[in-house]
């Protein structure tokens, strides 16, 4: 499968809109400390199910909306939007593009879609299940954490060489 | 599952020799099964060499030495079972720019199987770029993204990474 | 030992709100008490704002942003109590130019009463230096310190960092 | 009080001397990934007292001790001196300079000095006790963790603020 694009919106400091195309190999984000590049990682790992407030830099999940400025009122909900190209059917779809996308309301209140159709979060997790994608794959390596499987107890480690077999 | 984890195991540590000497340009690295007769119970330890140095555990490594060894072992794991795609956010961030250099032209022995979407603050990861997206604020708090031009298109000046024998 | 604490404490909040102020050029940060009644007890909360975004908690910072806060407050600790000398290792690791050159420029205002240490690879901390030893391996795995002469000795092209009001 | 120079044999990966001078003001080290920066520090933490081998970056005390490359043998010993300018008698000894020492044998065996008489470890540290010195000050920031002040617990905050009181 291919990561086609993300958008988003009222997610973290992206009060409007945030889009971006990833075509084949290597796409860099750049920007000052603080610009919001995190952010748009974290957006992905949001997506794709997950549900630690930590793991995503906020002490609750409803901080993920954008919260305001000093001259710009809070948002009151946030989405997000990936689409896969889907053409090799790894996604276990008979789509050849899938768009899995996930709201949250200021209420708490959460939907998820795949493909316009309602779901459960199981859905989506189960989507990517066994195809390397997902959020304890570690192919979302977060800020500070590069040394992470160093770190980790010889146990843990085994478990992700379980999950390559 | 003893036999494939084991066979999988086998290739880890194969690439992840390989791929270390091809980032630190000398030296070796192993993996070790800590319990040889319950293997699915065991720890895996990390035991690496920079050219010169004396074979170790990675505890007295530098920071450095800690994120390019962390680097050769998550591609190790990415040879054996590729993410479609892979974020990684600032990995570069205690490397001196020769290492920068060296990760850089690693990506582009993996970028044909695997999109890689590149946090960096780092002009020689940059340099390995297929597509830059700047990030930044122009309204304090409200993030945006511009589709960067290179200048340089010096994607193609980047020569791959030897192996080393 | 309640009242000695707790005239300790309101001035480190001011430093901490005053540093914070020169080194982000705005913006304000706070430390908060968390159980007044039992002073000695609590714990210390620490909020802050960088310039034109919310107060908050610093848990959705920037990985750059977080190393600044950071910095803030050890330096408004410093400011209570000076270490004749201080040792800080990569410090400057997560922050862009800008940022580094602002750290530096901090510097030159401590520099009188305490005796600082740095370990960095970016140039714009160099810049600072009164000093600067080159540590190397000629023989693989054999460190050897060298005394090295500055081209610039742009220490006096630093401007101190400004009060901001 | 101020930090004059340090003089190390067989520390790490200084298999010789290691000779620092340190002048007022700003001292910077730099040099390549794995080059011996971070053990010219850890150097300074050990001299001053530190007893946790994590906290240099050693599995065991012994491995402080240089231990040899591909063609150099190791070393039985290690020995750091550091030297303090007491003109203003902060280091409570009637010294105007102190040179403290401390060396560790492959035994495991260990021996302190304060100017060449044989000491007790506590020796040590009590001498630097309330000087704003010592391994557990925030003036000895390890690489990798400036944040460490953020992530700390409250309660542990309150305790680097009641230090400083
Ligand atoms: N819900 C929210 N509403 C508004 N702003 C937010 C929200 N959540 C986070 N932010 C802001 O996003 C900023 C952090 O963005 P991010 O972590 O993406 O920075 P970055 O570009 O990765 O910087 P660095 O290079 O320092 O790592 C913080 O200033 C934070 O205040
Ligand atoms: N007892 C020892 N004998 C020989 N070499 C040692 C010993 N202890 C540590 N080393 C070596 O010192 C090196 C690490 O040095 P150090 O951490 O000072 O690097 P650094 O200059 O800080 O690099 P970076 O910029 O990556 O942080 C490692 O390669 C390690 O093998
Ligand atoms: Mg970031
Ligand atoms: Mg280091």
């Amino acid at each position: 499968m291919k990561l086609k694009r993300i958008s988003t919106s009222g997610f973290k400091s992206f009060a409007d809109r945030l889009n971006l195309e990833f075509g084949d190999g290597i796409t860099c984000i750049v920007g000052p400390n603080g610009c919001g590049k995190s952010n748009s990682s974290d957006a992905v790992r949001w997506v794709l199910g997950e549900q630690s407030p930590r793991a995503l830099r906020v002490n609750r999940m409803q901080d993920l909306i954008f919260s305001g400025t000093s001259d710009r009122k809070p948002e009151g909900m946030t989405e997000v939007r990936v689409v896969f190209d889907n053409e090799d059917g790894s996604l276990s779809l008979p789509f050849a593009e899938i768009e899995v996308s996930r709201r949250l309301y200021r209420s708490g209140e959460s939907e998820y879609f795949i493909n316009k159709e309602a779901v459960r979060l199981k859905d989506i997790t189960d989507l990517f299940a066994n195809t390397g994608v997902g959020t304890h794959s570690y192919s979302l390596l977060e800020q500070g954490r590069v040394d992470a499987i160093l770190k980790a107890k010889p146990n843990e480690r085994r478990e992700i060489f379980e999950e390559a077999s | 599952a003893r036999k494939q984890f084991l066979d999988t195991f086998e290739q880890i540590r194969q690439n992840f020799n390989r791929t270390f000497r091809r980032i630190f340009g000398g030296g070796r690295a192993d993996l070790m099964i800590l319990n040889e007769a319950n293997v699915l119970e065991s720890g895996v330890e990390i035991f690496a060499q920079p050219p010169g140095k004396k074979l170790q555990s990675i505890t007295p490594f530098s920071g450095g030495e800690k994120s390019m060894t962390a680097i050769a072992l998550l591609f190790a794991i990415y040879q054996v079972k590729a993410s479609p795609f892979c974020f990684l956010d600032e990995v570069d961030a205690a490397l001196d720019d020769a290492n920068v250099d060296r990760f850089a032209r690693l990506l582009l022995d993996f970028k044909h199987q695997t999109q890689f979407i590149i946090v960096t603050h780092n002009k020689h990861t940059m340099a390995a770029a297929d597509r830059l997206y700047g990030v930044t604020m122009d309204k304090p708090g409200v993030s945006t993204v511009v589709s960067m031009e290179f200048e340089h298109r010096s994607n193609y000046d980047l020569s791959p990474l030897p192996e080393v024998e």
